[in-house]
C-alpha cells in the first residue's frame, strides 16, 4: 500500500458524504446502498464513521458525470479512466467524480459500481495506489466477486496506518 | 544501417504518451527545442509504469505494455502526488 505525499488524512471520525448527480444506469436506492457498501468496507476496520447528507456541503461530494464536470480533469468516455478522487483536506479533498459514460452495474457486467467506489473511497481517505496486483487500491480495474467482500489486506494495512483500527490489537 | 521495426502502432505510440502524461509524469512536450528531454523523460515515465506494474522493465514500448495502458483504471496517478 502507499500513501499520498504528506500522509494526508481526516482529522475526525464522523465523515459526511453527498451524492449530488447519480447515474441513471442504478436506481437511487442502488447507488445510496452500492456508496454506503463501499464506505462499510473502511469502517469495518478503522474508527472512522461515514454519514450520508443530502443538502450543504458534505466533506465527500459525490457525482456521476461525464466529459467535463467542473475540475481540470475532464473524463475521456467509456473506457479508459473510469473515476477519480481526491485526497483528503478542506474545500475539494476528498471529492468523488465518477465517469457516467461508462455503464455502472452491481454485478460482473460492465464496471461494477462497488469495486470503483471502494477503490476511490481509498484515495477519499489517504490511499495512493498500490502495485499489490490483490489490492483494491490496484490502478486498474478487475472485477472480483462482491459477495461478502472484504476489504482486502494490503489495504486494510494502509488504511489503519493513517486511522488505528476500530478494535485494538 | 538496419533498422528495428516499431511493435506498436503510431496510435499507439499516442495512447501511451497520454497515459504517460496523465499518469507517470509530463511526457507530451512539442516544442521542439526540448523534443530530445521529452523523449528521454518518456523513456524513463515508461520504465517507472513497467515497474509498477511488474512488466519487463526496458523502457520501449511493447504490445504487453500497450495493452497494460488500454485496461480501464483509476485516473488518479501512480506517482504520489
Amino acid at each position: 500500500y502507499g500513501h499520498f505525499h504528506g500522509k494526508p488524512r481526516w482529522r475526525k471520525t464522523l465523515i459526511t458524504y453527498r451524492i449530488t448527480n447519480y447515474t441513471p444506469d442504478l436506481t437511487q436506492s442502488q447507488v445510496d446502498t452500492a456508496i454506503g457498501q463501499a464506505f462499510q468496507l473502511y469502517s469495518d476496520v478503522t474508527p472512522l464513521n461515514f454519514k450520508q447528507v443530502s443538502s450543504g456541503t458534505a466533506d465527500i461530494m459525490i457525482l456521476f458525470k461525464g466529459g467535463s464536470h467542473g475540475d481540470f480533469y475532464p473524463f475521456d468516455g467509456r473506457g479508459g479512466v473510469l473515476a477519480h478522487a481526491n485526497s483528503p483536506g478542506q474545500g475539494q479533498g476528498g471529492d468523488t467524480h465518477f465517469d457516467d459514460d461508462e455503464t455502472w452495474t452491481l454485478t460482473q457486467r460492465s464496471v461494477n459500481l462497488l469495486l470503483v467506489a471502494a477503490h476511490e473511497f481509498g484515495h477519499a481517505l489517504g490511499l495512493d495506489h498500490s502495485r499489490d496486483r490483490r489490492a483494491l487500491m490496484y490502478p486498474t480495474y478487475q472485477y472480483v466477486n462482491t459477495n461478502g467482500y472484504k476489504l482486502p489486506d494490503d489495504d486494510r494495512r494502509g488504511v489503519q496506518a493513517l486511522y488505528g483500527s476500530r478494535t485494538p490489537v | 544501417a538496419p533498422t528495428i521495426a516499431p511493435t506498436v502502432s503510431p496510435e499507439e505510440q499516442d495512447l501511451a504518451e497520454a497515459y504517460l502524461s496523465n499518469f507517470y509524469g509530463d511526457v507530451g512536450v512539442t516544442n521542439s527545442s526540448v523534443r530530445r528531454l521529452a523523449k528521454s523523460s518518456f523513456n524513463l515515465d515508461l520504465q517507472a509504469m513497467q515497474a509498477f506494474f511488474g512488466l519487463e522493465v526496458t523502457g520501449v514500448l511493447n504490445n504487453e505494455t500497450v495493452e497494460v495502458m488500454k485496461a480501464p483504471r483509476c485516473g488518479v496517478s501512480d506517482i504520489s502526488r
